[in-house]
């Protein structure tokens, strides 16, 4: 199966 | 005082409708370059970003930067009121608590403002790095919008496969299973129907139907879509919007468990 990733980690809060 | 007018107010309708269904709510950050927003819905699977130029509006001001926090349902609400042929004026003051809209109607016989609330928005501004990717896929927006509506039959998640040979879109679940397959075109009539494939390696993601069909809601916002992928970093789903900007959705990969 698969999960759902997040895009949290991807991209930096500035 | 900010004043950014179109000619055309479908241009606007079509931006909301390809958002509204991803986001309830977002700023728009007005500045000397235009009007940026960028939020990732409420999961934190999908992110918009929408840049729509100074120099694609018809008149443009905007004295002080300024970030208006809107409602987007009520936002939606205020342009289903325009006619597509309306010209659209958005308008507020510098440290204001209300966005005007005004359509004008071609003859100028029908004039409409609406005033809408802002909202106070906690302002989360994220960095999107500058990432080369492994394959970028150009192909019909129309063509892409409707794989993801064919494949969404067969199952929760799209598997997009890019090798030299092409690209390939799979689905399966309880029905049964699902390809399509696209060749890079050799030569079209038309150049918003040719399939053009960047390939450094080959890529294969497996994504969300739902959010997908989300993103093609802006498909009527131009003729081609261009997908970039590499392993493990979110997809890009980048329409171009002629003479004022793009819109960019980005996509959290499915893991394998």
């Amino acid at each position: 199966g698969t999960t759902q990733g997040r895009l949290d980690g991807f991209f930096k809060v500035q | 005082m900010f004043e950014a007018r179109l000619l055309r107010s479908s241009i606007l309708k079509k931006v909301l409708e390809a958002i509204k269904d991803l986001l309830t709510q977002a700023t728009f950050d007005c500045d000397d370059n235009g009007i940026q927003l960028q939020a990732m819905d409420n999961s934190h699977v999908s992110l918009v970003s929408l840049t729509l130029r100074a120099d694609g509006f018809d008149k443009y001001r905007c004295d002080r930067n300024i970030s208006l926090g809107m409602n987007l349902s009520s936002m939606s609400k205020i342009l289903k009121c325009a006619g597509d042929k309306d010209t659209v004026t958005m308008k507020a003051q510098d440290n204001a608590d209300t966005v005007t809209f005004v359509f004008e109607s071609p003859n100028q016989e029908k004039v409409s403002d609406y005033e809408m609330k802002l909202m106070n928005l906690d302002l989360e501004h994220l960095g999107i790095p500058e990432t080369e990717y492994s394959c970028t896929i150009r192909l019909s927006s129309a063509e892409f919008a409707r794989i993801c509506r064919d494949l969404s039959q067969f199952g929760e998640s799209i598997v997009i496969s890019c090798t030299k040979e092409g690209v390939r879109f799979s689905a399966s679940g309880d029905i049964g299973s699902a390809n399509i397959a696209l060749a890079q075109t050799a030569s079209v009539d038309k150049e918003e129907e040719a399939v053009v494939i960047e390939m450094e390696e080959p890529v294969t993601l497996t994504f969300a139907c739902q959010y997908l069909n989300y993103f093609t809601k802006a498909t009527s916002l131009s003729p081609q879509v261009q997908l970039s992928m590499s392993a493990d970093v979110p997809l890009v789903v980048e329409y171009r919007i002629p003479d004022i900007g793009h819109i960019r959705y980005y996509l959290a990969p499915k893991i394998d468990d």
